[in-house]
């Protein structure tokens, strides 16, 4: 889930 | 590790900025590689044992097939029989390489670092974020101090003749370059991020007379350095302005 100010949500684990 | 070199990722523990370097394989005097590999290694310990070297000294790095540490070996390149060996144990960050999915960029623009650098810092005096605008004229950074109201402006305006100010790399011109601007520039787009982030990535400029922005609109803002033997990515986590 995309947060305020943070990048959690914008990744993909590979 | 890959056949192409080695990609060192790192998150700050905000998961704001994310930092991404790679350095080709043709910046090592060798490089062999059996399979890709993956570690994860305590920054603080790889840091540590790579400054014991001196800038002439030969560091060989190498982890075999299931290792657990990386080894690091310092040798001295006219006293080769001097060689000092650290070893960096790997660690579980309970995760596998990050890969932010690849996105059409809105806006690139390219300017001195110095220059990115100076405004950076300034702008983190005035405020903890600020705005950054890309329009088809130029580009603007903005920070504003909401306690004494004062508000900081850089400005670059698009360059009219961008191989104006190829041949004097090494002196920062009067007015601001924005490289090949009109290449990227698809629709006018803002972000506001943290001073504090864009101050660490614009700390990188000694890699790179040139910094790159990319932005687009609700994603993280990329500053990238290109130098010859690799890239450097910082990816910052968006603000949504009020």
């Amino acid at each position: 889930m995309k947060q305020q100010g943070r990048l959690d949500g914008f990744f993909t684990v590979k | 590790c890959s056949k192409e070199g080695i990609m060192l990722q790192g998150m700050d523990e905000f998961h704001i900025s994310l930092v991404e370097f790679f350095l080709s394989k043709r910046s090592f005097e060798s490089y062999a590689l059996c399979h890709d590999l993956c570690m994860s290694l305590p920054i603080d310990s790889l840091a540590t044992v790579l400054k014991k070297a001196n800038d002439d000294d030969v560091c060989t790095l190498k982890a075999g097939h299931k290792a657990k540490v990386l080894t690091v070996a310092i040798e001295t390149r006219d006293q080769p029989w001097l060689v000092s060996k650290h070893d960096v144990p790997f660690i579980d960050l309970g995760s596998e390489y990050l890969v932010i999915s690849r996105i059409p960029y809105d806006a690139k623009i390219t300017v001195w670092s110095t220059r990115f650098a100076r405004l950076a810092h300034e702008l983190h005096q005035l405020s903890g974020s600020l705005d950054i605008q890309i329009i088809h004229e130029g580009a603007r950074f903005t920070a504003l101090d909401e306690g004494s109201g004062k508000k900081g402006c850089f400005i670059f305006r698009r360059a009219k003749v961008v191989d104006e100010y190829r041949d004097s790399e090494d002196d920062e011109p009067a007015g601001a370059i924005i490289h090949e601007f009109h290449r990227y520039f698809h629709k006018a787009t803002s972000l506001r991020v943290s001073t504090k982030y864009l101050v660490h990535a614009s700390k990188r400029a000694p890699l790179s007379s040139k910094v790159s922005v990319l932005m687009k609109e609700d994603q993280p803002l990329l500053v990238q350095y290109d130098f010859y033997e690799g890239v450097l990515k910082f990816y910052i986590a968006p603000r949504i302005a009020d």
